[in-house]
């Protein structure tokens, strides 16, 4: 595993981290998006299928219980913690999230690697997993206070993909038969989404004022 | 080739 891979976990994990922290310990999820987390839920879901048939390291197994476990309890702290989801930004949270569920389906079922079941549920995780920010990012715009946490979490979550790119030029020159078009592909798109993003928290985080997205 | 390649990423 190269260092890059590592990073881009490592700051995936710090993401989940951080919005478990604001969730347990400030007991709140204004901010964030129950649409997008529940896309994660469902990516994670679709693609840790192989979990217990393909065993590919003890880093492997462990990484994807975590992030297994830790978009489902985000889902269900949103959800049904009675305190949590008081401080549900509902009314903003609008993006329709099941509309982009079935595209991705229909993607994964035309575009895969292999026409079999797995294969089919990997690349539509690939495809759906592209797109599971833009819910938090529409959010995101709408909020008036976007609180430190908040724009960390989405922070970390962009730079993970920033980094699986610098992995993948890595492993394409080291590694001449590692090529996986459809997660490079999506991979770009989804970085890409973030741009506007990063443009201005780098901005806010530069003239030290609070993070704000024009609409 | 691609298809066969071990997805050992997450």
């Amino acid at each position: 595993m190269n260092l890059f891979r590592l990073a881009g976990d490592m700051t995936h994990l710090v993401s989940v981290v951080v919005l478990l922290l604001k969730i347990h310990t400030i007991k709140s999820c204004a901010g964030v998006s129950l649409k997008t987390q529940e896309l994660y839920a469902l990516v994670f879901a679709a693609r840790y299928l192989d979990l217990f048939v393909h065993f590919v390291s003890l880093y492997n197994t462990v990484m994807k219980l975590v992030f297994l476990a830790s978009s489902f309890t985000i889902v269900w702290y949103m959800r049904r913690h009675k305190i949590v989801r008081r401080t549900y930004d509902k009314e903003h949270d609008t993006f329709r999230h099941h509309f982009i569920v079935l595209p991705c389906l229909v993607l994964g079922l035309l575009l895969n690697e292999k026409f079999t079941f797995r294969e089919v549920m990997w690349a539509f995780s690939i495809y759906l997993e592209a797109v599971a920010i833009l819910p938090q990012l529409v959010l995101l715009q709408r909020t008036r206070n976007i609180d430190n946490l908040t724009a960390q979490y989405v922070f970390f979550l962009g730079a993970y993909r920033v980094l699986y790119i610098f992995n993948w030029i890595y492993r394409y020159f080291t590694e001449p038969h590692f090529v996986h078009w459809i997660s490079w592909i999506a991979g770009i798109v989804q970085t890409l989404l973030y741009g506007d993003f990063f443009y201005y928290y780098i901005l806010s985080w530069k003239n030290n004022v609070k993070l704000e997205l024009p609409a | 080739g691609a298809a066969d390649g071990v997805k050992d990423e997450l």
